[in-house]
């Protein structure tokens, strides 16, 4: 038997959201700790990776592993029906062949039921090695979706490159070119929200090449995180993280554009 | 030019 709850049923719904554009369907694999998901897009040129701790669900019980193959724009549907603020549960039998899906608004004046078919997905996963990464950025995750939605309006491939002062997006298209810049937070100001500062960890320079289309993909986790992690290697796919408070972290991986 | 790199070409199948 499985069976998860949380308290805010929303941020689920934003998990499925940030997920569902890039793969179709995908294996959540729950065991005592909690629950992961992997899945490429179709192309082999992004990968989301989901981990959720068992610590930021209100309750949790998972007495066998079990993986629950979900079609994401079906879970979507079902989501649709969920109140802004409802509590949300997750059932799932050891060998069923369905899940279910609980609401129930805050006073529990409303309580909705929804059986969600699974599917049997012959999914791999990627192996993604640890790695040392050559520039880790954070920053506001709400700047970085507006950088990349503006910039893929006059071109497909942004190049990032980052220093110690600075991280710059610059991208060129048939109108011409441009580039935005972000520095690095002064680290004596001590006022203001952490959540909106930059800051950079730098091994070394490091700039590489991206598909905005991607990026803005990505981007569809906002609502999750305040910030977001940039981690860049050179010729390394870009890992882009958003982090939820207890519950754990979405993160996408992305492969270069290389210069031939 | 710019190519598009795929992800098998950094990571393997686990």
């Amino acid at each position: 038997m499985f069976e998860c709850a949380l308290i805010q049923g929303e941020l689920f719904r934003k998990l499925i959201a940030s997920v569902q554009d890039l793969v179709q369907d995908g294996n959540f694999m729950c065991d005592a700790n909690g629950i992961s998901l992997q899945g490429m897009d179709s192309s082999h040129v992004a990968l989301v990776a989901l981990a959720l701790k068992k610590e930021g669900f209100v309750e949790y019980r998972c007495d066998r592993d079990v993986t629950l193959g979900i079609n994401f724009a079906n879970l979507a549907k079902m989501l649709k029906c969920m109140g802004a603020k409802d509590r949300l549960s997750i059932r799932a039998q050891d060998e069923g062949d369905s899940a279910s899906f609980v609401f129930e608004s805050e006073d529990s004046s409303r309580v909705s039921n929804f059986e969600l078919k699974l599917m049997q997905i012959d999914q791999e996963q990627l192996g993604v090695p640890e790695t040392q990464y050559k520039a880790v950025i954070r920053m506001p995750s709400s700047e970085f979706q507006r950088i990349c939605k503006d910039l893929s309006a006059i071109g497909d491939t942004v190049s990032i490159s980052v220093t110690k002062e600075a991280v710059k997006f610059s991208v060129g298209g048939d109108i011409g070119s441009g580039d935005m810049s972000l520095r690095q937070s002064e680290s004596g100001d001590v006022d203001g929200d952490d959540s909106e500062k930059v800051m950079i960890e730098l091994e070394e320079p490091v700039q590489q090449n991206f598909a905005l289309r991607y990026l803005n993909n990505f981007t569809k986790a906002t609502a999750l995180s305040k910030t977001v992690t940039l981690s860049l290697g050179t010729d390394m796919p870009l890992v882009t993280e958003y982090k939820m408070d207890n519950l754990g972290s979405i993160r996408y991986y992305l492969a270069p554009k290389i210069d031939e | 030019v710019d190519v598009q790199c795929d992800l098998f070409f950094f990571y393997n199948f686990r």
